[in-house]
């Protein structure tokens, strides 16, 4: 553990307390994608499957169980309890587009042809696009409550973050993980308009808001 | 490279 996976997770966490406050608060999950949150219980059930097989550590089961929880209470408080809140006719990215080539990718790139191995090597890979319903829900709304920007600014910034350790590792430990890299500089790419957006309006105090 | 242990990152 070093100090920028330590920061990655935090804001990993920090991302996932946001959305579920802005949601409790509010009453209402509008401006936030189903879609995308659909993709990350994908992603975190695939991934996390070593829970019952490998102990890491009490901090690595920890923060699994606490991921694959919040996103399922996500989910029941979008489909379910806010469910008339749900911005359903913005929300029309066609998750079948993300989840099958990456579900091909994973299985003709990866470590080991192992279930389990392919499993997370599919959750790395569909880690990196399941934003894109949300960001797609952003350009068609052509708007995000400010909370929301916090939202995602703590959720790529945990990625660009996860770059720092990857670096770090490799100089400090001689370790690499060539799928999670590449995977991992992908998503961080692709919240880097969004990134511009939130440092020069955000946290100007504006709302963040596409131009027309 | 994967670790036989499994992967440590979350």
């Amino acid at each position: 553990m070093n100090i920028f996976r330590l920061a990655g997770d935090l804001s990993h966490l920090l991302a996932i307390i946001l959305l579920l406050i802005k949601i409790w608060k509010t009453r209402s999950c509008a401006g936030i994608s189903g879609k995308s949150q659909i993709l990350f219980a994908v992603v975190y059930v695939s991934r996390y499957l070593d829970l019952v097989t490998t102990f890491i550590s009490l901090y690595n089961t920890l923060m699994k169980l606490v991921f694959i929880t919040s996103s399922f209470a996500t989910l029941y408080l979008m489909y379910v309890k806010f469910k008339a809140t749900y911005d359903h006719n913005h929300d029309s990215f066609r998750i079948e587009f993300l989840l099958l080539p990456c579900f091909v990718l994973a299985l003709l790139i990866n470590a080991s042809f192992t279930p389990l191995e392919v499993l997370w090597t599919f959750s790395i890979y569909l880690e990196a696009v399941a934003i894109l319903p949300q960001l797609f829900l952003v350009s068609k709304t052509g708007e995000a409550e400010s909370i929301t920007s916090h939202y995602l600014f703590a959720l790529g910034s945990y990625r660009a973050l996860y770059l720092l350790n990857w670096i770090y590792r490799y100089y400090a430990e001689g370790h690499y993980d060539l799928i999670a890299i590449f995977a991992g500089a992908i998503q961080t790419i692709l919240y880097c308009d969004f990134f511009y957006l939130y440092i020069t309006k955000v946290l100007k105090g504006k709302k963040l808001q596409l131009p027309a | 490279e994967v670790e036989e242990e499994g992967h440590d990152e979350l």
